[in-house]
């Protein structure tokens, strides 16, 4: 499963 | 979206910025290390692959594009435009000495063993210790131009304002990523010492020299 964290930081 | 996360990105913008603009104005690199520039052309390479997969906002993408596009403008001007005035006898760090720790922890310790997330999680790793040889160049030559060192306090408050942003995050979203938080703490204390010389020097009018 996916558990990466959203990248909507720089 | 909050004041920290937000003035931490201008402060980037500004610091990218102002190097290209010193570099463009004096027709010179000199003082700026391109082993440095370099490592963050390939920090935003790795980082921002996900332009071309995911769409999360226009101010996230346009400022993606940027810094990607000025790090290799950055990259371009030290050597090929003003190769002549870079000074190479004095940016002697041993990068692969970073690159290569930096790419086994990624492949380690990451969030998802995937390969868009392990370049992230190496592009954070890598971040974190990209200025080495720029500072290391300011050790050896034991100065820097006044210009340098605003640069450089605007790349080093630029993260530190992002872990006010995390301890926000966390308070009023819960949201915290722990492999970035770690390696902003190690970016912002690898500019402490920096700090200290920019407050107790530059900003008194004084040129930033190292005692010999």
């Amino acid at each position: 499963e996916d558990d990466t964290v959203p990248k909507d930081e720089l | 979206m909050n004041v920290f996360r937000l003035t931490g990105d201008l402060s980037h913008l500004a610091a990218i910025i102002i190097l290209l603009l010193k570099i463009w104005k004096s027709r010179s690199c000199a003082g700026i290390s391109g082993k440095s520039q370099i490592l963050f052309a390939l920090v935003f390479t790795t980082r921002y692959l996900d332009l071309l997969t995911s769409f999360i906002s226009l101010y996230n993408t346009s400022m993606k594009i940027i810094y990607v596009g000025c790090a290799y403008a950055t990259v371009y001007l030290i050597y090929a435009k003003f190769r002549a005035t870079y000074d190479g006898n004095h940016d002697t760090f041993r990068v692969e000495f970073l690159v290569v720790p930096v790419g086994g922890l990624a492949f380690l310790v990451n969030h998802d063993f995937s390969p868009l997330e392990i370049l992230w999680t190496f592009s954070i790793y890598l971040e974190s210790v990209a200025i080495l040889p720029q500072l290391f160049m300011i050790s050896k030559t034991g100065e820097a131009e006044t210009i340098t060192t605003h640069y450089l306090f605007c790349l080093g408050v630029y993260r530190a304002l992002y872990l006010f942003n995390w301890i926000w995050r966390f308070y009023f979203e819960g949201f915290f990523d722990m492999i970035a938080i770690v390696a902003g703490v190690v970016q912002t204390i690898l500019y402490c010492d920096f700090f200290y010389l920019y407050i107790t020097k530059v900003l008194k009018g004084k040129k930033l020299s190292l005692p010999a």
